[in-house]
This record gives structure tokens, sequence and C-alpha cells, in this order.
């Protein structure tokens, strides 16, 4: 199976 | 005081259209740079990057920053009372909760006004590194579109390869697997149909079909589609709005377990 990460886990907040 | 005018409401309304499935409320930030957004998707899986330049405005007035919170289903309703070749001025006052938009007929034969209560919006602004891509395609925006509609029929996740050669889309359902190549092709009558391909090294990642059908409701903005891509980076689906900007879209690749 494979999974869904989310943008902010490559993307930091400001 | 806020002030922009665009002659052409239609792109505005091409704009609106292609995120409000995508995102459901959002802050407009207006600058010296342009008005743009940035917002994620509920599930936080994608995310949303509008600039639309300031100087592609007919008149733009921003005296200070200011974001401005709106949901994009209202605002594309309000839009779509516009004709695309109204011009378009969007208006706020400082420290008003709402926001007008007025048209003009091309003739000044109709002029109309709608106010929008703007809302609070507590959003997150994201960093987004200037990164240098393993993979760049260039491509007709239509038949990127109808490929990922195509393979959204067969399977939930999409594949895509580049190599030098040209790029592949993959996919896997129930039902079977299909896959599609377009070589590069720079010999084409028209020049959106052209496919070109700037690749460091090969790129393979894959993608849920749902975003990527999403992000082609942007295909109206622009005649080719650019695709960037490296391992262990989103995937950027950008339609460039010649003088004007850029929508762009991020989507986090799918990792094996």
């Amino acid at each position: 199976g494979s999974k869904q990460p989310t943008i902010t886990s490559f993307f930091s907040k400001l | 005081m806020l002030e922009l005018r665009l002659t052409q409401a239609g792109l505005l309304k091409k704009v609106l259209e292609s995120i409000k499935d995508l995102v459901t409320d959002a802050n407009f930030d207006c600058s010296a740079t342009g008005f743009s957004l940035q917002a994620m998707d509920s599930s936080h899986v994608a995310l949303v990057a509008l600039l639309l330049r300031s100087d592609g405005f007919e008149h733009y007035r921003c005296d200070h920053n200011i974001s401005m919170g709106m949901n994009l289903g209202n605002m594309a309703k309000m839009l779509r009372c516009a004709s695309d070749d109204d011009t378009v001025t969007i208006k706020a006052d400082d420290g008003s909760d709402t926001v007008t938009f007025m048209f003009e007929s091309p003739s000044q034969d109709k002029i109309s006004d709608y106010e929008m209560k703007l809302m609070d919006i507590d959003s997150e602004h994201l960093g987004i590194p200037e990164a240098e891509y393993q993979a760049i395609v260039r491509m007709s925006a239509s038949e990127f579109a109808r490929i990922c509609k195509d393979l959204g029929t067969i399977g939930d996740t999409v594949i895509i390869s580049v190599t030098k050669e040209g790029v592949q889309f993959s996919t896997k359902g129930d039902i079977g697997t299909a896959n599609i190549i377009c070589r590069k092709n720079t010999a084409v009558d028209k020049k959106e149909e052209a496919t070109v391909i700037e690749m460091a090294e090969p790129v393979s990642l894959t993608f849920a079909s749902r975003y990527l059908i999403a992000f082609t409701k942007a295909t109206p903005l622009a005649g080719q589609v650019t695709i960037s891509m490296s391992y262990d980076m989103p995937i950027v689906v950008e339609y460039k709005m010649e003088t004007m900007g850029y929508m762009r879209f991020y989507l986090a690749p799918k990792i094996e377990e």
C-alpha cells in the first residue's frame, strides 16, 4: 500500500 | 484603500472556477507585487498559489498590504454575473468587512456592483523553497487534462515518469491498467501542442488522480501546462497567464509503505 503525506510535511510554515 | 481594475473579467472568472472546488475559503493578499493567494485544500495534501501581477492590471492601487478573507464559492457566484469582456474593478475601503466587485460593459451602458462580505480566515502561509527540479515537462494543457480525466476513470493513482524521450502516465485499477506515453515533440503546427522535456535525471512519482483532475480545471487559463518533478518534492503543475502571472498547484506524492 501507499500513504499520502500532507504538503506541510514538505513545506515549512512561515 | 484598494482599487484594482482589470479589463477582462473573464480571466478572473476562470481563475475562480479553477480553484473553488479545491479550496473553500482563502485569504487574497494584496501588495505592491500583485493580487495573490496561497491556500491548501481541506486535507492539506495540495496547495494552490496564485499571482496576478500588479502591472497586469489596468489600474492598481493598494495603499498598504491587506489580506481579504473570501469564500471562493461565493466569489465565483458573484463573478459569474459579469460577462467575460466586462471590465471588473475590485474595491475595498480600509478596515471594511466587505469587498465590492464592479462590472462595466465594454460600451459602458451597463454598470453593476456586487458587495460581498469578507470573512476572518486563520490560514497558515507555507514557505515554498526555490528548487531546481530534476524533470520539467511542458505540454498541451488540454492534452494533460484529457490524460488525467481518462486515467482517473481507471485508477485512483497516476504514476508520472519522465525520461529524455518523453513522459509516461500510468494507472492501475480493478478493471485493468493503462499507459500513455507522450513523446517529446516540437515539430508541431501550433506552439501549444509541443511537448518539451528538460531533464537532469529520470523521475517517476505516484499521485492521487483526483487532485490532478482538480488542477486541470485551470486548463482554460493557458495553452500549455508546466509539470515540474523531483524526488522527495511535491509536483508543481503550473498554468502561466500571459502577462498576468501564474496559477501553481503543488501536490505531495504518494509514498510506498
